[in-house]
């Protein structure tokens, strides 16, 4: 009569499971703690480009040259605008920088093309647009002070950091890289 | 330059090298895709564009960019071994493309005034000191615009700075341009931190010498003469 192979099964020591069991822990957590860390911490900075009308001023030809008066007073105006709306906003921290790129004077109007560049982490970063876009279109709502500002003419769209630093290189005396600053 | 320090890289995007067979010349600054504007001097004795090439970049060498010259403009009444109209453009044979660390400085309206005391950089890759050692790393160094009765005072240039020049550093003396550094930009930046190019450089006595400081081309002198070769 055949005998059935009784196969004695070998359990692992105790201190063996114990360790694949930790293992595995150590494995899942690292992983999860990397996608919070990416997903949810890290901030990542997202240029956006935007325009808006800003209405009744003249038709001048001068707000269309870069280095001409008008069009330094105008945008410095503007870019103080944006910069403290931003600065006095709930997303102060994500606010980095802002610059007007052109001014295309039309009738009784000119528009305003701005650059935007932000930071956030990745999971807010639709919220974050919606909220900088609220921010701006508060801001050209508002009409305290010399300019009247269309907030339904208010353009945002998000672009790549290559398409931000072809903006800013095409325009002249920016640079992408600040020195200390220095006496006036 | 004398008394500056190491520029950082893309601090001054528009700086470039004028090299006169591959040897560092004179500096230039870098106002469309295809012009240059620099000092008249640079070419003294040779203005055969072949001869010259200009490099971009913090380096001298090897350059981060270099591109070939096509044309020389010379201002019509400059006179060699004389100061005034000590002005150059330089037409490039083929467009620059902008990137973060090469892109152009504004070019001021001919009726911005720039006044006395305001502070101004001065950069180059100039000697350290008069006949002194060149350095590798392209050099900065911050200077006030200096009154022009000031700076024709007896016992400084007494006389010698005409209108279309323009004084720039210390009557100190210590922290100015040297030579190298012809040709090369004085700017300014404004309220908005965009920076415009103010003065070229052009002569001295020496290099931070105490009464002589650097004397520049008033850029806004020969603004409607840049146009009008250029059409910027």
């Amino acid at each position: 009569m055949y005998r059935p192979v009784t196969t004695s099964r070998t359990s692992l020591p105790l201190w063996m499971i114990a360790l694949i069991v930790f293992g595995v822990l150590a494995i899942l957590g690292v992983t999860i703690g990397l996608l919070v860390h990416f997903l949810a911490v890290e901030n990542t900075t997202y240029n956006y480009r935007g325009s808006f009308k800003v209405l009744n001023i003249p038709y001048n030809r001068n707000y269309e040259r870069e280095t001409s008066p008008e069009n330094n007073y105008l945008s410095e105006i503007l870019e103080t605008k944006i910069a403290d709306a931003f600065h006095s906003s709930s997303i102060y921290r994500q606010y980095i920088n802002s610059q007007v790129i052109t001014l295309v004077p039309e009738n009784n109007s000119v528009t305003a093309h701005i650059w935007l560049l932000f930071k956030a982490p990745r999971s807010t970063k639709e919220n974050t647009r919606r909220r900088i876009e609220s921010v701006l279109h508060q801001m050209l709502s508002n009409h305290s002070g010399s300019l009247t500002t269309d907030p339904n003419s208010l353009r945002l769209m998000e672009i790549s950091k290559a398409d931000a630093e072809k903006i800013i290189n095409s325009r002249c005396g920016r640079r992408a890289r600040m020195s200390a600053t220095y006496d006036r | 330059v004398k008394g500056g320090s190491n520029a950082l890289e893309g601090e001054w995007p528009w700086q470039a090298s004028l090299k006169k067979n591959g040897q560092h010349r004179c500096g230039a600054s870098l106002i469309s895709e295809r012009y240059l504007v620099t000092a008249a001097h640079c070419f003294r004795m040779a203005q055969n564009p072949k001869n010259y090439t200009v490099s971009f970049g913090t380096k001298v060498s090897p350059p981060y960019m270099q591109h070939y010259v096509q044309q020389i403009i010379i201002h019509e009444d400059y006179i060699q071994g004389e100061h005034h109209d000590d002005i150059a453009i330089i037409l490039l044979t083929e467009k620059v493309i902008f990137k973060n660390d090469v892109h152009r400085v504004c070019l001021p309206e001919a009726t911005q005034i720039f006044l006395p005391g305001e502070g101004v950089v001065v950069t180059g890759w100039g000697a350290f000191s008069y006949n002194g050692k060149y350095p590798v790393l392209l050099q900065k160094a911050p200077v006030k615009i200096i009154d022009t009765n000031t700076c024709n005072s007896r016992e400084a240039y007494d006389g010698l700075v005409q209108d279309t020049m323009l004084c720039a550093g210390y009557m100190e003396g210590n922290i100015d341009a040297c030579q190298g550094d012809s040709g090369g930009p004085l700017v300014y930046p404004n309220s908005r931190n965009i920076w415009y190019l103010v003065g070229i450089v052009s002569w001295g006595v020496e290099c931070g010498k105490v009464n002589k400081p650097g004397v520049y081309v008033r850029v806004t002198a020969y603004r409607n003469w840049i146009a009008s070769k250029t059409g910027i």
